[in-house]
């Protein structure tokens, strides 16, 4: 047992816990309802019950709030890099017990630290669990902010934990929500079958989007990485269906549904998401399923169906004369586009595993490559 | 976000204390971290190509800016490998 050498589990079903002080930042009812709820993420997939007890009355599981040196040589580190940690299963008094960060800004939602990611997490060591390399598990180390409203506990973090204390009786009901996301993993990267569901540029690389994950290829170093969207946007959905970087503005356009967000950086820009009526489509149009913009143009390519418009960037304006028909102006591409973007001097448009190199300028097809052909497969 | 750090010695100080904390590596061992020797022992490259195995980077056993991306996050203060 790697992480905690002196624990393995605790040798009972029913724990107890207790809240010593509360952090200022957060109302005491919301602390309350975030130590609830992290909790609840482990007695779902187990047989294991939480009782909260109050007053002097001793817990299995105690948790606090302090900063700097607090009494358990594991001195905090002030805002950042460390936010929390908690001990295994001991008959120790500090067995199980969580410490959280108080110079860290604790919230309820993603506006600082998110109280009720960051102590479901601790309370996995808390039951014995040690950190788990698998990206996207509650058990991973760094802090990935994720709404409280789209979390789901990852399968490792369900086999683990269901190996120490078995499988909860009414398990069978409330695993198929559990296990479903997220629904891509680092296997996919090389599957002869991937598609994207959108990939555009961003200052000089290439980022590629597929349900609740993004590929990000870099130039300048080796390597693919492979990370949730959410770890970079901790407020954009999942399921992006198309993309889009006005390099001269450095921002990048984000399209779900009738919705689109504009991003620079890190931030999502104020006012978004918008409808993507407001772009000038009609109101027939539901969604798009790419975008690519040209730098030597100026104008955007948006596909929806088997049909796509032009959008003049200097202008903010659709362009007379479209939709065309997709099919009969880029001939060979086929009936619909599902991602899109435009790299030194060429289009690339992907249609399910198929990735077709595009000459802007007279629309005929280079080239037809594998859709992962980019990601060092 | 695409940025292209310079390796200094914040870095490598960063760094050692990074992989004492959650890689359990020796100070006895990090001490060759403060020079910007960066042809560090085995024992310290064992270490760093123990971290990019966990977080799945490139393993090259080299402080790059990957690595120093993945310990700049905000994250757990249990270590990741055992004591």
């Amino acid at each position: 047992y790697i992480a905690f050498p002196w624990s393995s589990k605790w040798g009972k079903k029913v724990l107890t816990y207790r809240i010593l002080n509360y952090t200022p930042d957060m109302d005491p009812d919301e602390v309350d309802r975030a130590i609830e709820r992290a909790l609840k993420v482990w007695s779902d997939v187990t047989p294991l019950t939480f009782i909260k007890v109050y007053g002097g009355d001793e817990a299995d599981i105690k948790i606090s709030f302090a900063s700097g040196y607090h009494n358990d040589f594991y001195p905090f580190d002030g805002p950042h890099g460390i936010l929390a940690h908690a001990y295994g299963p001991t008959d120790d008094p500090i067995g199980g017990d969580a410490h959280f960060d108080e110079d860290e800004y604790w919230t309820k939602d993603l506006k600082g630290i998110n109280l009720f990611l960051v102590a479901a997490h601790e309370f996995g060591h808390s039951l014995g669990l040690n950190h788990s390399s698998v990206l996207g598990s509650l058990m991973h180390p760094v802090y990935t902010p994720t709404d409280r409203r789209k979390f789901k506990l990852h399968q490792d973090d369900i086999v683990r934990i269901q190996n120490l204390y078995g499988v909860c009786v009414s398990e069978k009901t409330t695993s198929t929500s559990l296990t479903q996301a997220p629904t891509s993993s680092t296997t996919t990267t090389c599957a002869h079958n991937l598609k994207f569901d959108a990939a555009t540029t961003l200052r000089g690389e290439i980022f590629f989007f597929k349900d609740s994950y993004l590929w990000r290829k870099r130039f300048y170093t080796p390597g693919i990485d492979h990370l949730l969207i959410t770890s970079f946007w901790p407020t954009l959905p999942s399921g992006l269906q198309a993309a889009y970087e006005v390099n001269e503005e450095d921002v990048m356009l984000l399209f779900k549904g009738n919705q689109y967000w504009a991003i620079r950086g890190y931030d999502v820009l104020p006012g978004f998401p918008k409808e993507i009526h407001t772009l000038g489509f009609p109101g027939s149009i539901k969604r798009i399923d790419a975008a690519v913009y040209n730098r030597d143009t100026r104008k955007t390519y948006f596909f929806s169906g088997p049909n796509y418009w032009s959008y003049d960037e200097v202008s903010k304006s659709m362009e007379k004369g479209y939709p065309k028909r997709i099919a009969i102006n880029f001939p060979r591409v086929g009936r619909r586009v599902d991602a899109a973007f435009y790299y030194k001097g060429r289009f690339y448009f992907f249609r399910g595993s198929k990735q077709f190199e595009i000459d802007p300028k007279s629309k005929r097809v280079i080239n037809v490559l594998k859709s992962n052909s980019w990601l060092d497969c | 976000l695409p940025i292209i750090p310079e390796i200094g010695e914040d870095d490598i100080e960063i760094a050692q204390k990074y992989l004492e904390k959650y890689y359990n590596l020796k100070q006895k061992e990090a001490l060759f971290f403060r020079t910007k020797d960066t042809n560090f022992t085995n024992s310290i490259t064992d270490k760093i190509q123990e971290m990019q195995a966990f977080f799945g980077l490139q393993v090259t056993g080299k402080l790059d800016s990957n690595i120093l991306e993945v310990m700049g996050k905000p994250r757990c203060g249990m270590p990741d490998v055992g004591q």
